[in-house]
């Protein structure tokens, strides 16, 4: 696999979120740092799994807080892994989870994209994944290029 | 050319879909 640029991931991952309808803002990776907008995308992949109640753990005024935007991070990393265990039946070994830190302290885009990758796994692995490939595939030939990319990586580091 | 409609990038992405679209999911009910 070619070796993509460092924020690539994350750009073309921010375009596949804005195919989401959301309440929360989520055009800039700023908008992302809080994990609200993650949490609302990850409750309509899975709302049997990510219900409103666990979404309501999520603190909606982190402002000016890094430690709130962090800690509701990890919240959705944690559910993330949980809904890879729990729901997919699977494991992901040797997958270099991001540094949640970064993302929160400083909207560091390397680390958020592998964020959002982690996301994209969930998406595309859920049981109507139909509507997410669907959308994918009417994105811009070289997102999908990028998306593909983080994909396959994801499948490498998938054990059932 | 990866920019150009029809190109063999397009058909690879396009494979790649769909191959993933037609894996079984974790927790489809399986046939019969």
């Amino acid at each position: 696999m070619p070796r993509m640029a460092d924020d690539e991931l994350c750009e073309s991952l921010l375009i596949w979120v804005q195919t989401f309808n959301l309440d929360a803002p989520h055009e800039t990776i700023q908008d992302l740092t809080d994990g609200v907008a993650l949490g609302e995308i990850l409750c309509q992949i899975g709302s049997s799994f990510f219900t409103s109640s666990w979404f309501g753990r999520l603190k909606k005024d982190a402002g000016e807080s890094w430690r709130i935007r962090v800690s509701n991070l990890k919240k959705v990393q944690e559910g993330i892994l949980d809904f890879y265990n729990e729901e997919l039946g699977q494991e992901l070994t040797d997958f270099q989870l991001p540094d949640l830190s970064q993302v929160g302290e400083h909207a560091n885009p390397v680390e958020l994209g592998r964020l959002l990758q982690l996301v994209l796994g969930c998406a595309v692995n859920c049981d109507h994944k139909e509507e997410y490939i669907s959308t994918i595939m009417g994105l811009e030939e070289s997102v999908q290029h990028v998306v593909m990319g983080a994909i396959q990586e994801l499948m490498t580091k998938e054990i059932p | 050319d990866p920019g150009k409609p029809g190109s063999a990038n397009e058909g690879v992405l396009a494979n790649f879909f769909n191959s993933l679209l037609s894996k079984k999911s974790v927790n489809s009910p399986s046939p019969g």
